[in-house]
This record gives structure tokens, sequence and C-alpha cells, in this order.
């Protein structure tokens, strides 16, 4: 017998002036689902349905930026992606494109557990999901008041905003930074894509 | 983004991750968290979820380095997430959580600092968010 172990993450690249409480909240949610699922290690649950456990457990929370709270495209829709992969079997699945589905990781699961193939995409995926009966939910389960602030900022500031959340008091952190990456500060240097300014990206 | 990696008793690794990608991003825009390899992958070795600039975590197959860092040279898990975030990314940002099928878990990130949390069996645990 092998012994368990479990890492969880909740994205990177974290805004530095993230207010106190919001970090001690982003780690109350982290906390919560790591003992999820070490909760469901010790009872011998498998590693594939522990992934998708904690997982889903962190989508359900708007803190990040999956699922609930999910960020918005350049038109102020949703589209979600999700994989999940089965080292034992290396067997895997995946899934993009999804607005109403509520817990993408499941039906990247349903992808590699009941489909023949690896990976379905946008209208694909959303009849796949209609066929195997998840839970679908209205857009505005998604789109939250803070991602529709946050599109506005990122929008006003010509550029893509890297995975951090901004909280609703100090989004003035989130300009100083999209900004400077505008002006080419040292924080420019930070938000660069294929070796380019990532304010280039956007508007297409 | 969020992802998971986790090894049981019986050492099966498994990984996943899921996203809404980047704010602002072009309609159609595919992250890396769906592409197996790159975002996430798994094998009898480790298991490994992805956060970060997709873009260039595609172009290092950032999750499949880790695990083929381990398989082809022998690195601890530890060694193979240190060296692909640092070689492997050229200027780009992210960061990688991973356990191994001997239980151990690792991290690695570029960026200013990284959601994350892990557990062992042993009694290991840790929550933080900075280096």
């Amino acid at each position: 017998m092998g012994q368990w172990a479990i890492a969880i993450h909740g994205g990177a690249g974290v805004d530095p002036n993230l207010p106190a409480e919001r970090q001690e909240e982003a780690k109350r949610v982290l906390r919560r689902c790591l003992l999820a699922g070490a909760a469901a290690l010790r009872a011998d649950v498998p590693a594939v349905d522990v992934v998708e456990l904690v997982v889903r457990e962190l989508e359900s929370d708007p803190f990040f930026n999956s699922g609930r709270g999910s960020v918005l495209t350049d038109k102020g829709m949703v589209e979600m992606e999700a994989s999940i992969m089965d080292g034992a079997a290396r067997r895997c699945g995946a899934v993009s494109g999804l607005s109403t589905v509520k817990n993408p990781v499941s039906l990247a699961r349903l992808v590699m557990d009941k489909s023949p193939h690896s990976y379905l995409a946008f209208d694909g995926a959303e009849e796949f999901a209609r066929e195997q009966g998840v839970e679908i939910v209205e857009n505005s389960y998604f789109i939250t008041d803070e991602n529709v602030r946050m599109l506005k900022l990122a929008k006003e500031a010509n550029t893509i905003l890297f995975d951090y959340r901004v909280p609703l008091a100090g989004t003035e952190t989130c300009g100083s930074i999209a900004s400077a990456a505008i002006k080419g500060t040292p924080a420019a240097s930070f938000q660069r894509m294929n070796g380019l300014p990532i304010s280039v990206y956007s508007p297409e | 983004t969020v992802g998971c990696a986790a090894v049981d008793r019986h050492r099966r690794c498994a990984a996943a991750t899921s996203t809404g990608g980047l704010m602002n991003k072009k309609a159609g825009r595919i992250g890396d968290s769906p592409l197996i390899g790159a975002g996430t992958y798994a094998c009898r070795s480790c298991a490994v979820s992805c956060t970060g600039e997709g873009e260039a975590i595609i172009r290092a197959t950032l999750a499949r380095d880790v695990a083929a860092m381990m398989e082809y040279r022998g690195l601890r898990l530890q060694e193979a997430v240190d060296l692909s975030v640092k070689e492997r990314l050229d200027e780009g940002f992210a960061g990688v959580i991973a356990v191994s099928g001997e239980g151990e878990v690792a991290y690695g990130f570029n960026t200013n600092g990284m959601f994350r949390a892990c557990m062992t069996e042993d009694g290991f645990a840790e929550v933080g968010i900075w280096e």
C-alpha cells in the first residue's frame, strides 16, 4: 500500500494588493476543499473521484474563476472549460466552451467515462451535457456582480486580466496594474503573453 | 482556475483542472486547462494541474513535462516541478501543483503568488498564497 496525498490550487498571479480579509477567505475555501479531499482519500475513495469531488467544490465557490463567478469573454459571456485524467489507466476527458453546465469538471468526467471521445467543445459539449442529464443552470448563476465589474475594468484598461480576482473594495489595484501594463512600467513584463504585452490581445 | 491532484493508497494518481479562462478573453479562446498534457496530466508517476498564462503553459506542455522529467530523467517530484517552472516557461508565468505515486506533494510558481493547499498522509499540511 502507498500513502495518499493531495494538492489543490485556486489560480496563480494573485493581486499583490489583495486585502487581508480576502486572503483569509481564500484560505478558508482552500482549507475546506483540502479537508474534504483528504477525508475522501482516508475513506479509500479512488483518486479520480477525489479530484472530481474537490474541483466541484472549488467550482461552486465564487471566490475563484471557475464555475460560479466565472470570468467573462469580451462578449460578456461565460465559456468554461475543464479536464480530468485518471493516471492509472491513462484515461482522460475534457470540455470547452460551456455556458450552462454547473460543474464542468463532472462533464469532463462523463466524456471520459461515457463517450468514445476525449474532448468535446461548445455546442457538442452542451448537447452531450443534456444527453447525460447533468445539472444545468441559468447563465446568471455564473455571472456575478464582481465579474461584470472586472470585465468593465478590463475593457477600460484595454487588456486581458491575468488569473487573479480583485475584491470589490479596492478595485483600484486592478486598474493600476492594468494601466501599468499599458504604460510599459515594470508591471508590463508581468502582463505578457507569447512574448508580447498582453494589452495587444484585446480588443482583437 | 482551480485544480486538484491526488494519489490514493493504491498509488493511483489523478488530476483535474477547471477554469473560466482570462477575463476579457476573445470568445472561442481555448486555454491550457482542458488540454491534456498542457494544463492537466496524470500517469503512474504523478498527477499535475497547472494555472496561469495558458498560452505559455500550452507551449511548454507543462503538466506532461513534469511527468517526463520524472520518467526520463529520474527526478523527484519537487525537482521536476522546479525545473519545469524555471526552464520550460520561457517568459510565461504559471503555477503548478503535483503529487507523486509515492505520496509526495509539490508545487511551484513564478508568479507573485498562487492560491494553494496540500496535505499528505504522514501529517504534512500547508495552505498558502505567497512564496
